[in-house]
């Protein structure tokens, strides 16, 4: 029957409640675990010279 | 020996790249002295210098402090390949050929530490390499290669772009879980890198789509090889738990691709993950509005969106093989010898096929070209719609209905339960497809005299296809809970004998 | 026999690859006890985000390590913050970097750090955020003299003496009197020349523009623009 999927949206900061902007989760996923996900990871960026 | 000699000369990169940036003159200077020297100017010392680097590496790694910078030396290998990819000279050797040349030093590499260690192989440090190759060639090629100064360079690096990452892909599925259990957990968040997965998933037209359904497919098969309903090993279930975190990632971001791409990938879904599909089956172009499903009042003749036909990244016409064309000249003239023709291939399968589903474990048709003559009738049917009226489409008597009531009522049992469901997972969004399917599910449902007295048999079917969509957790496809309310609608439905025989049916459909 | 199989570097790794290869193709019927002791081992190791992070080669810490109070968290910044972000303004914007810690944090950082940040620490995503909020509270980059200016936007209230179509060129110093609005953040009111352009919104209220720009080279202030400065867009960094 699966599972109640609301921790593992709110995870990711995905709560359509929230009324935030969409934002792309995969740009900056730590990790596919929550328990994984300890930290940020440093997302795609460009620094001119 | 020469191992440490060249250990020595990768020590000295390592102490480089603590100290300066890559983009410095010191590292191309570096790397040319590297092949002026004939340390690395043939594939042959090349390879040499490469295992010995990853051995350093890797052993670096297992003796080091965990408290302590424990990936110095990786990182130092993996920046080294992406400033070789910059500073070789690639005039009678293509960057991708190089490029296979590492990965399969690597991999070999790999194989051989597990094939040593067994369980007590780690992971992480060939995890820690791929991941920040993926990030120093990030780096490089922001704002198509920005940084290398040389221009005839840049243009090359750009032109293998798409390469690095089909390359990458391709390698991948070299070490799937099925071939490297021990890599596994590594693989699946290698697949979900935030570097990795959105590039496969912005390259659609450079055939990044492609390359990562058959990474979904190699997760799918591995998962599905090793847990039964109601026999999951927990590491088998964390793994599940990841990806499905992944899918409602690639949901979010890009709809798109399950959208189009749902085909390919049900294909190769175990029967059992239930919601996984679902997930699949529920994702809708970005921005599209449409009305609640659960709304008493839908009907999908005034939708406007229910006229728009939906794409699809892989053209199931393709995987009817010998069947296309009694397929299409049915639809277009339908007769009842190219009806036997197409029933006689979906029935005969040579061996019975193991498929874990719910309530069964074999399976003795062919459920392939099933799906694929399901999703070619809605296909053509939608695109009719929009050139004739709707209702030469929308009709009991066209050949698109009369094609799949054949198939059901010719069919075994089995093949009627996977032509139903197939119909079923095409109940996906509002679109034409939707629409079409909605009309077929109703009427055959809803008109007993198409089925010469077994109409309960098929109603039982479609209820329980309906009902397998959705009494899992969500998401539920919006099609599939329009379906379903119109069907309980009629207050007939409660009365038919399958239901009201079983206490435990009649108070699920209750409730509903 | 085939000749990738003879070479000294590869046959024996060939030969095990070529033994993973058979999983793939014909999966065992059951999880064997090998195989599942290895599924638990890289459970057990499965990468985390520290792990996925990038490199630090060649990368020094933001912050050195120093003694400090115990009452001070000693978790990396790159750790999750919690926040409410509906609190944050700037997440309005909601891209990529907005729900990450570390740009959840510099939203915190007053106009000192920021600067700072972007100025010492060149080359680092640090200093890309850093700049990332300059530009989100209104700073713009000059490309050609590497300053942050900020365009100042003041409503002011003429009194019944003065004349609508007055301008002003080289003004002395800058009144605040209580009818003007200022829209100001800076962290300084150095009151040097102004460069002023007086412009009409109404008949009773005018806009007084006025740009500033951050001296990191000498005074490490915001400072008040020459009346010689004129705002050229090419110059200046698209964020």
């Amino acid at each position: 029957t699966g599972v109640d999927l609301t921790p593992y949206i709110q995870s990711l900061n995905l709560d359509p409640a929230s009324k935030l902007p969409f934002h792309h989760v995969l740009e900056t996923l730590p990790s596919p675990w929550i328990e994984t996900s300890r930290s940020d990871v440093e997302p795609r960026h460009f620094i001119p010279e | 020996s020469r191992t440490e000699l060249l250990c020595l000369v990768f020590t000295e990169w390592i102490t480089l790249v603590q100290k300066i940036e890559v983009d410095h003159y010191i590292v191309k200077a570096f790397i040319k002295q590297l092949v002026d020297t004939h340390v690395i100017d043939t594939h042959e010392k090349f390879v040499e210098f490469f295992e010995a680097s990853i051995s350093l590496s890797v052993d670096a790694f297992k003796e080091s402090d965990p408290t302590s910078d424990v990936f110095v030396s990786i990182d130092a290998l993996a920046k080294f390949f992406v400033q070789l990819l910059i500073y070789l000279d690639f005039t009678e050797e293509s960057r991708k050929d190089f490029s296979s040349l590492v990965l399969t030093t690597f991999v070999l590499n790999m194989t051989n530490d597990h094939k040593e260690n067994g369980k007590d192989f780690n992971e992480r440090p060939y995890f820690r390499f791929l991941s920040i190759l993926l990030c120093e060639w990030e780096k490089l090629s922001c704002h198509n290669f920005i940084r290398v100064k040389d221009q005839t360079c840049r243009c090359e690096l750009i032109e293998f772009d798409k390469d690095f990452y089909s390359i990458f892909a391709s390698f991948m599925r070299v070490y799937q879980p099925l071939a490297f259990p021990c890599f596994a957990f590594a693989w699946v968040t290698l697949l979900s890198h935030r570097m990795v997965l959105p590039v496969l998933l912005r390259m659609k037209e450079e055939g990044g789509w492609e390359k990562l359904n058959l990474l979904f497919i190699d997760l799918f098969r591995f998962i599905d090889s090793y847990s039964r309903v109601g026999d999951v090993p927990d590491s088998i279930s964390v793994l599940y738990k990841g990806l499905l975190r992944v899918f409602l990632g690639v949901a979010n971001d890009v709809p798109e691709y399950f959208v189009e791409n749902h085909y390919t990938l049900l294909n190769n879904l175990p029967a059992s993950y239930l919601q996984l599909k679902n997930i699949i089956l529920s994702a809708f172009p970005k921005k599209l509005q449409f009305p609640n499903p659960y709304s008493a009042d839908i009907d999908m003749d005034v939708l406007e969106i229910c006229k728009k036909v939906p794409q699809v990244a892989y053209d199931p016409v393709q995987d009817l093989g010998t069947l296309k064309k009694p397929v299409d000249s049915y639809l277009r003239i339908p007769s009842s010898s190219l009806m036997r023709t197409i029933n006689s291939n979906v029935n005969a399968l040579k061996d019975l096929k193991k498929e874990h589903g719910v309530g069964f474990d074999e399976i003795a048709v062919n459920v392939k070209l099933i799906n694929a003559i399901v999703l070619h009738i809605g296909i053509e049917a939608a695109t009719e719609a929009l050139n004739t009226t709707k209702n030469a489409i929308f009709n009991k008597n066209s050949s698109y209905f009369t094609l799949l009531l054949g198939l059901i009522s010719n069919g075994s049992p089995s093949a009627k339960y996977h032509i139903i469901e197939a119909i079923v997972c095409q109940l996906r969004y509002p679109n034409a497809q939707t629409h079409f399917f909605n009309f077929v599910i109703c009427t055959m449902f809803f008109t007993d005299s198409l089925w010469d007295g077994n109409g309960a048999e098929v109603q039982e079917l479609i209820l329980r296809c309906l009902l397998e969509k959705l009494f899992v957790f969500k998401p539920h496809p919006w099609g599939v809970v329009v379906t379903f309310t119109d069907l309980l609608k009629n207050k007939d439905t409660m009365e038919l004998p399958f239901i009201k025989q079983s206490s435990e049916i009649q108070s699920v459909f209750k409730s509903l | 026999k085939l000749p990738a199989f003879q070479n000294k570097h590869f046959n024996i790794g060939l030969k095990n690859l070529v033994e993973t290869k058979r999983q793939i193709v014909q999966p065992s019927e059951k999880l064997s006890e090998e195989m599942k002791q290895e599924l638990e081992s890289s459970l057990l190791n499965c990468p985390d985000s520290l792990d996925s992070e990038v490199s630090k080669l060649n990368e020094f810490q933001l912050s050195q390590p120093h003694p400090t109070s115990i009452f001070f968290p000693s978790e990396p910044i790159r750790f999750f913050y919690n926040s409410d972000i509906t609190e944050t303004p700037n997440l309005k914007k909601g891209d990529v970097y907005s729900r990450t810690s570390l740009a959840q944090i510099m939203s915190k950082f007053d106009l000192d750090t920021l600067f700072f940040i972007f100025y010492h620490y060149q080359g680092t995503y640090e200093q890309f955020l850093s700049a990332r909020e300059l530009s989100l509270r209104g700073w713009q980059f000059n490309k050609v003299d590497r300053f942050w200016y900020y365009k100042e936007e003041e409503v002011s209230f003429p009194d019944s003496s003065s004349n609508e179509n007055d301008s002003i060129s080289n003004a002395g110093n800058n009144k605040n009197d209580n009818n003007n609005v200022s829209k100001n953040n800076d962290t300084s009111n150095n009151n040097d020349e102004t460069s002023v352009h007086i412009s009409k919104k109404d008949s009773s209220n005018k806009i007084v523009t006025s740009w500033r720009y951050f001296d990191y080279e000498k005074s490490w202030l915001s400072r008040r623009c020459g009346p010689d400065f004129v705002y050229q867009e090419k110059e200046f960094e698209k964020i």
